[in-house]
C-alpha cells in the first residue's frame, strides 16, 4: 500500500484544481518560504478526519478554504482527495484503489467521502485502523513537530507506541 | 491489551537501541517504563549516553541532538509498524551536515517498506531522493506544483534560489 | 512614562515598515497599538500584507514567513535603540536561499552600530560575516574553540562537515 | 561600546578556562551539533543575571556548572566574564573596559563581580540601564526563539519596545 495520489481544490493556497502523483519510495517536496508545503502537510491531516482548526494553524475551520488571491476569486468550497493504492489489500476493501475525500462548504456543511459514497469518519477510521496512517499518528510529522516526539509529555509517547501496538 | 503494549514496547525498545547505535555512533540509547506493572497508565522514559560526554538529561542535549534522538525514536516506531506513506516537514532543519548524511541514509533504508514524503530546503537531502516536486507561488498568492527530474540541476537551483520567491 | 513610550512606539513603527519592504518587496507591515489612550496596558499588534496574497492573519502564514517578520521587528528595535551586542542563534535556520541573503544583507547594514554574534550551520551566512569561530568538541564532551581565517575554505569545510562531531 | 572578550570556566561544557576575543562588525559561530555554540548564548545570559534554570534548558542551576567528561573531572565552580569595550563611555564610569562576571559554586554560593569587586545584580541592571543590553531584551535571541518575538502573548511585544523606550 502506497499514497498513490493526492487531489486539492480550494484548499489553503491550492486555489486551482491541483494533482499529484506520487511513487513509491522517497518524493522531496522543495519551494520557496510560504509556497505552499507545509499545506500539503495540512490537507493529509485535514482529510484523514483532524478537527481542530489551530492543529492546521488557524483560529476556525472555514479559514482552510482558499480565501482568493490577487488573480483568483475566493472558493466556495475546499476538497481534498487522497487516493491509495490498496494491491496488496492492506485495508480489508475488495479494491486496488481507495479514495478518501473530505469537503467543506463556506455554509459549514462537511462530508466524507470513500470511493465516491458519502461516509461517516468513524469508518474512515476503522478502514485505517491497522495501516499505522492516522491525522495522530507517527506518519504525518509538521514543521517544528520534531523536537515534541520526545519533549511532549511522556503520555504521548505511550499514544505513539500504542498507535503502533 | 497490555501484552500486546509490552510485546510492541519491546520490539520497538530493541529497533530504539539499533537505530540510536546508527545515528550516534558510540552512544546508546534505550525507553524505560516508569512502572512496569502498570504498562497501559506508565510513563515511557528514554535514557541516553552520548559519546564522550557524561551527562543524560534530555532537557541539556543540544537542539540538533534532541532532533536526532527524536528521529531515532520515530525510525524505530516505523521499523516495528511500517506506514502505507509518511510525511516529514522539515524534520532535518537542526541538524548539520554530517547529521543529515546519517538521516538521508536512515530514509534510504526504510524507503522499501513506507513510502516518504520529505518536505525540505537542505541540498542533501535533495540529493537523497527518487523524485522531486517543486511548488511556486510567483507572488500570485495560489500554489502550483512542478515536477523536476533529478538530473536538471538548473531547475533544480531555480528552485531553491528563485527570485520570484 | 507614556509620552516616551509612544515616541519610541512611533519610531519602531517607521523602522518596521521601512525595514519590511526590504524583507518582503512588495508587501507592507506595521504596527498597532490595541488602545491608544492607554499605551502603556495596550497590546502591540502587528499587520501585514505579503505580496499577491489577501490573508493577513499572523497565525497563517508559514514558518519561514513567520521568521522573517519577526526579524523585521527585531531589526525596528535595533534601528532605534541599537544595543552594544547582539546575539542570534540560528535565528535563519527556517529561511530560504533567497530570504537567507536578505537577512545577511541586513546583518550587514546593521554591523556598523552594532556588533552581531551569529550561531549559524547556514553557508551562506558564512559567507556573509567579518570573523569565523569554530566550537569543536571531537568526542571528549569538552568544548574548545578554533579561530577561523575566512580565506581557509578547508578549515570551514571541515567544521561543517567534521567526521568527528 | 561592543563586546571585546568573553571568558567561561567551568561553564556547561566549557569544561578548560576558554577565552574568545572578539571584534566589532560581524563574527559567525560554527561548529557540529552538540559541541557548545548555545551554551554560549547561555553563559551571556547568565553572566547578565538570569535567574530561572528553565531559561537555561535546565532543572536547577547547579546544572550550568561543568559535569565532568570522558577526560575531565567536574568542576568545582561555574564562572563567566564578559568583558565590555567602554571607551566610548557609554556606559557611566570612567574605565576604558567594564568586566561583568558571575561565578557558582557547588556549595550554592554566587557572585556578581565588576572590574574585581564584588557588587549586587541590581547595580549591574543600573549600570547597564541604557545600553540596550539584558538578559530579556532583544541583544539575546535563543535557538528556537526567533517565532515567538511575533508570537508571544503581545504584553510582551510591549516589553520589547518598553526595553527600548
Ligand atoms: N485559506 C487560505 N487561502 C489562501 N492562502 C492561504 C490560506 N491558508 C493559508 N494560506 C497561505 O499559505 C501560505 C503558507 O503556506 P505554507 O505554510 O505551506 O508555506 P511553506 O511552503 O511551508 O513555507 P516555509 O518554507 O516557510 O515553511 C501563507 O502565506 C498563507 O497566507
Ligand atoms: N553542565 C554541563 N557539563 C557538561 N556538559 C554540559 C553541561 N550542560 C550542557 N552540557 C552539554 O552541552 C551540549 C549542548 O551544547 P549546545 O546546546 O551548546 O550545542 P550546540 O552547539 O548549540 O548544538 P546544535 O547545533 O545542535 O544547536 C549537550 O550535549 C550537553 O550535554
Ligand atoms: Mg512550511
Ligand atoms: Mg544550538
Amino acid at each position: 500500500m502506497y499514497l498513490k495520489s493526492l487531489e486539492l481544490m480550494g484548499f489553503k493556497s491550492f486555489g486551482r484544481k491541483t494533482v499529484f502523483d506520487f511513487q513509491p519510495g522517497v518524493t522531496a517536496i522543495i519551494g520557496p518560504n510560504g509556497s505552499g508545503k507545509s499545506n500539503i502537510c495540512d490537507a493529509i491531516r485535514w482529510v484523514l478526519g483532524e478537527q481542530s482548526a489551530k492543529a492546521l494553524r488557524g483560529t476556525k475551520m472555514s479559514e482552510v478554504i482558499f480565501a482568493g488571491s490577487a488573480e483568483l476569486r475566493p472558493a466556495a468550497f475546499s476538497q481534498v482527495k487522497l487516493i491509495l493504492d490498496n494491491e496488496d489489500r492492506a485495508m480489508p476493501l475488495d479494491y486496488s484503489e481507495v479514495s478518501i475525500g473530505r469537503q467543506l462548504f463556506r455554509s459549514g456543511e462537511s462530508n466524507y467521502i470513500v470511493n465516491n459514497n458519502r461516509t461517516l469518519l468513524n469508518s474512515i477510521k476503522e478502514m485505517l485502523m491497522d495501516t499505522g496512517i492516522g491525522k495522530d499518528g507517527y506518519s504525518v510529522i509538521g514543521q517544528g513537530d520534531i523536537d515534541d516526539i520526545i519533549f511532549q509529555r511522556t503520555q504521548s509517547r505511550r499514544a505513539l507506541i500504542e498507535e503502533a501496538a | 491489551s497490555s501484552e500486546r503494549f509490552i510485546e510492541t514496547f519491546k520490539q520497538i525498545n530493541v529497533a530504539f537501541n539499533d537505530i540510536f547505535d546508527v545515528l550516534f555512533p558510540g552512544g546508546s540509547g534505550m525507553l524505560k517504563l516508569s512502572d512496569e506493572n502498570a504498562p497501559l497508565e506508565s510513563d515511557v522514559d528514554i535514557v541516553c549516553k552520548l559519546p564522550g560526554k557524561k551527562l543524560s538529561t534530555l532537557e541539556l542535549f543540544s537542539g540538533g541532538e534532541k532532533a536526532l534522538i527524536s528521529l531515532a525514536l520515530l525510525f524505530s516506531i516505523l521499523q516495528v509498524k511500517p506506514p502505507a506513506f509518511c510525511l516529514l516537514d522539515e524534520v532535518e532543519a537542526a541538524l548539520d551536515e554530517v547529521n543529515v548524511r546519517r538521516f538521508t541514509r536512515m530514509l534510504r533504508a526504510f524507503s522499501g517498506k513506507t513510502q516518504f514524503l520529505v518536505i525540505t530546503h537542505n541540498k542533501e537531502t535533495m540529493q537523497a531522493v527518487d523524485v522531486i516536486y517543486g511548488i511556486t507561488m510567483q507572488k500570485t498568492g495560489v500554489s502550483k506544483p512542478i515536477s523536476i527530474r533529478l538530473e536538471d540541476e538548473d531547475k533544480i537551483k531555480e528552485f531553491t534560489y528563485s527570485k520570484s520567491g
